[in-house]
């Protein structure tokens, strides 16, 4: 990780099961 | 595919439904914003199921908050690259 929250949020795909925002650290 | 109604969502786990609803609205978001639909859809899971399946059975309704959700994520990409940029 390069530290950065760029990325955020996650994506969501098709097929690959969707645990939530609040889940997942920005 | 028939279409996802309030009674089919209902009848399925809490955990489960979010992410029927994002099955179904993936290929209707991927056809306006391909490059972003991912991003899209993980933002607008968090509003409440009744108001996704409204954006599912609704044109307009989907396209007005598609426009809304990609405006905060440009806006938090702008940030983040200002922040970055010091």
């Amino acid at each position: 990780s390069n530290g950065s929250s760029i990325n955020w949020p996650p994506e969501f795909h098709p097929g690959v099961p969707w645990k939530g925002l609040q889940n997942i650290d920005p | 595919q028939e279409p996802l109604t309030a009674s089919i969502l209902a009848s399925a786990p809490c955990e489960e439904q979010k992410q029927m609803l994002g099955e179904r609205l993936f290929p209707l978001i991927q056809a306006i914003h391909p490059e972003l639909a991912g991003k899209i859809i993980s933002t607008v899971l968090e509003i409440d199921n009744s108001e996704l399946l409204h954006m599912l059975q609704s044109p307009e309704s989907l396209h007005s908050k598609v426009d809304e959700v990609v405006a905060v994520l440009q806006d938090h990409k702008a940030k983040e690259v200002v922040q970055t940029a010091g």
